[in-house]
């Protein structure tokens, strides 16, 4: 059963072209591991994206270095399923 | 247990079993109205039901809605559960729904990928895509809503079998991709194809291989506003309206693309809300009134289908 012990889900409203062509970009690095929730595609929609806790250093500074700012969606994604099972295991009882 | 429909919390997310369970009851309470049937086997053997909501004749002008397609879509088949049961017990009160039963039948399948369901709920919550094995590649799973023969293997799809947008080795190469098609052609007769997504608030017309503007594309967009007008007036949810191209983003092989092309002509996918704290973990004190807003552009939707017949 896979965990997301640390994980984080970062949302980004996107401002400029440049900043989509960079997030495009982001979406090749294989090696992160990244789950777009929402692809980069607009300035209409903002961008959501799961970061696994081994790369989260290397996304802030990617984020940083090209100017984009973020904000934390949910901040350690492993609680909320918690949650979400533990409620499921309620309602299920 | 859940036992009856009575006794079944709406409000909560369930497993596949207990949906397919759940599904059974709400045949047996309306036994004169709802009847299951099994369209095929998934990849892992599981069955695929739809409910089909019917009054009688026979393949009477249809409308099609599937839930769960992306199975982390959590919130997609729990408000597919709850549509089924609102559609059984408005059936006799409701006089537009009551007239639209009197002359169409509504089919809805409300576990579209149940093995990508199932491994949500015992192995990884995130997954998306079905769970067929990829020869040659450690990677399982295409993305359902890119392997229909709609511009298949075009833009906005990977050729990765590792991708999360993977289209799969050619178009119905997933057996449950394979099971609605070859429903959906054997009855013949639907006139309204609509797929429900999670998240981001979106109603979209096709296409979405294509950023071209579909013959019908005014229609469509007056019936997506006023739907979505109605389906705001609840809660205040505020929903984008347009072609998938326009505002997602281009993407091919997807299933209102197909019907479309296959002159169903009232095609339409819903991205259901998340207002944006949760994504695909939308708290289930959220479905009852995801599922209640949403009905209201599904009843919009619906009723102009049976008033423009075609």
């Amino acid at each position: 059963e896979r965990l997301f012990v640390g994980d984080q889900v970062i949302r980004i409203n996107v401002e400029s072209e440049e900043q989509i062509q960079a997030l495009q970009a982001l979406e090749s690095q294989e090696e992160w591991k990244l789950d777009f929730w929402l692809h980069p595609v607009s300035a209409d929609l903002p961008v959501d994206i799961r970061v696994p806790r081994s790369s989260l250093d290397s996304v802030t500074e990617y984020l940083q270095a090209h100017g984009i700012p973020f904000s934390v969606m949910i901040d350690n994604l492993q609680e909320l399923l918690d949650q979400e099972r533990a409620e499921m295991v309620q309602n299920q009882r | 247990m859940e036992r009856s429909t009575r006794s079944f919390n709406f409000g909560a997310y369930h497993r596949l079993e207990t949906i397919y369970s759940w599904m059974d009851s709400l045949v047996a309470q309306y036994p004169k109205l709802v009847s299951k049937q099994e369209i095929g086997k998934s990849y892992e053997n599981r069955s695929m039901y739809v409910l089909k909501f019917s009054t009688g004749g026979n393949k009477r002008p249809a409308i099609w809605i599937d839930t769960g397609i992306h199975s982390r879509e959590w919130v997609s088949p729990a408000t597919g559960v709850w549509t089924a049961n609102k559609i059984a017990s408005d059936y006799g009160r409701d006089a537009s729904l009551t007239s639209l039963l009197d002359s169409m039948d509504i089919y809805m399948m409300l576990l579209t990928n149940p093995d990508g369901y199932a491994y949500t709920h015992s192995n990884d919550r995130m997954w998306r895509k079905t769970r067929s094995r990829n020869p040659g590649s450690m990677c399982r799973g295409v993305d359902p809503n890119r392997n229909w023969n709609a511009q298949f293997g075009g833009p906005g799809a990977s050729r990765n079998p590792c991708s999360d947008s993977y289209h799969g080795p050619s178009a119905h190469s997933e057996i449950e991709v394979k099971n609605v098609v070859d429903f959906i052609l054997s009855h013949g007769n639907f006139k309204s194809f609509i797929s429900v997504h999670a998240y981001s608030q979106l109603l979209m017309y096709p296409y979405g291989y294509s950023c071209s503007a579909v013959p019908d594309a005014r229609e469509l967009d007056t019936v997506g506003r006023a739907a979505v007008q109605k389906l705001t007036s609840l809660y205040g949810t505020r929903y984008k309206v347009g072609s998938i191209c326009k505002i997602i983003y281009q993407a091919s092989g997807g299933s209102i693309d197909w019907s479309y092309n296959q002159g169903i002509k009232y095609s339409f996918a819903f991205e259901l809300r998340d207002t944006g704290r949760y994504g695909f973990i939308l708290p289930a004190n959220q479905i009852i009134p995801t599922a209640t807003e949403t009905w209201l552009a599904l009843k919009h939707i619906m009723e102009y289908v049976h008033k423009n017949s075609y």
